[in-house]
């Protein structure tokens, strides 16, 4: 595995629905799977597809696919569900084994979840392709582990693929006294003297300057992968990880030609926190997407 | 982050084209007024310390 933490979660079919599109509602007990001081490097839900039955029969090759598509499930506090799409494929309907959907997305927005965190929930459903009325309900063969009475080998599991932030996260604060080049990606600070730039003299009236932070240094890389990677996902850089707003007071124009202060929130600018990311791999969010 | 960032954050709050040209203050801190101020101030102390205070 590409990963130098890697886990596996196996899943509890929560319910499951036919109609136009058959649905399955898997649970995960996520709790404690994730080691502290771990970062997320991805999360794959792999689902076994069982062979069509042998009676059923062969379509021909337009209509002999099918969408599968991944959903967080969330029970919001009021008790309404809400579904955030996470991932999506088609598969042929004929095939059989294991296919695996990205749904780092979902374990992101799970873990900002204040604990206790529920399971996390995903929603598969199937559903005909191509759409339209003349679509064949090819997609009705398409059934995964979960559905029916097979061991334990073929239940959906969930790979969790984790670093030791210890080993590849950020250093927190940068030493001052450390030359930045080839440091370990840390938060650097840095002073922005407003009362200095022309054009923020006469009209920023607080703060006089700005205690900032930057983002510097070099990520470590995971070890190569044996499996084919994340598509899509670019070396890891570090990057600010968690911002904040700053309070600015400036004078603003008001009626009749008079200045008079504002106070203004600049959203993002404070940095709070570095980490590596891939580019392309979601930053930690608020929870609800 | 550079002077340019804060100015171009700042147009985009006030949904300014460019910086006001403003004739200078002699006493610009006394201008503003106390509630203001203390609202300042708490933002101020959440921007810099929210997060330490969570954990």
């Amino acid at each position: 595995r590409f990963s130098q933490s890697f886990r596996e979660v196996a899943g509890r079919l929560l319910a499951s629905e036919a109609s136009e599109a058959s649905a399955l509602v898997l649970a995960f007990g996520l709790e404690r799977r994730l080691p502290a001081g771990s970062e997320l490097v991805r999360a794959a839900l792999r689902l076994f597809q069982r062979p069509p039955p042998p009676a059923a029969p062969r379509r021909p090759e337009r209509s002999a696919r099918a969408q599968v598509t991944v959903e967080w499930l969330r029970v919001l506090p009021d008790g309404s569900r809400r579904a955030w799409l996470v991932d999506s494929r088609l598969v042929n309907v004929h095939d059989s084994g294991w296919k695996a959907f990205d749904v780092t997305d979902a374990v992101t927005f799970w873990r900002q979840l204040s604990p206790p965190r529920p399971p996390l929930l995903l929603r598969v459903s199937v559903r005909r392709e191509p759409l339209g009325p003349g679509a064949a309900g090819a997609h009705r063969l398409v059934r995964f582990g979960a559905q029916g009475p097979e061991g334990a080998e073929a239940a959906p599991r969930l790979e969790l693929h984790t670093l030791d932030l210890e080993a590849y996260g950020a250093q927190g604060d940068c030493r001052p006294e450390a030359p930045a080049e080839g440091a370990r990606c840390c938060r650097r600070e840095s002073y922005l003297d407003l009362q200095g730039l022309r054009w923020a003299a006469h009209w920023v009236l607080e703060p006089p300057g700005l205690l900032l932070h930057e983002c510097a240094g070099a990520c470590r890389q995971p070890p190569a992968p044996r499996a084919p990677p994340a598509p899509f996902l670019g070396p890891r850089r570090c990057v600010a990880a968690e911002t904040g707003p700053v309070p600015v007071i400036v004078r603003a124009a008001a009626e009749g030609g008079e200045a008079r202060p504002r106070l203004l929130s600049l959203p993002d600018l404070r940095v709070r926190r570095c980490g590596c990311a891939a580019d392309g791999a979601p930053l930690p969010r608020p929870a609800a997407p | 982050l550079t002077g340019e960032q804060v100015l171009h954050s700042l147009l985009e709050q006030l949904q300014l084209s460019q910086a006001p040209v403003l004739p200078g203050a002699g006493a610009q801190g006394a201008a503003i007024p106390a509630p203001m101020r203390a609202q300042y101030v708490a933002l101020l102390h959440r921007s810099h310390g929210g997060r330490s205070r969570e954990k």
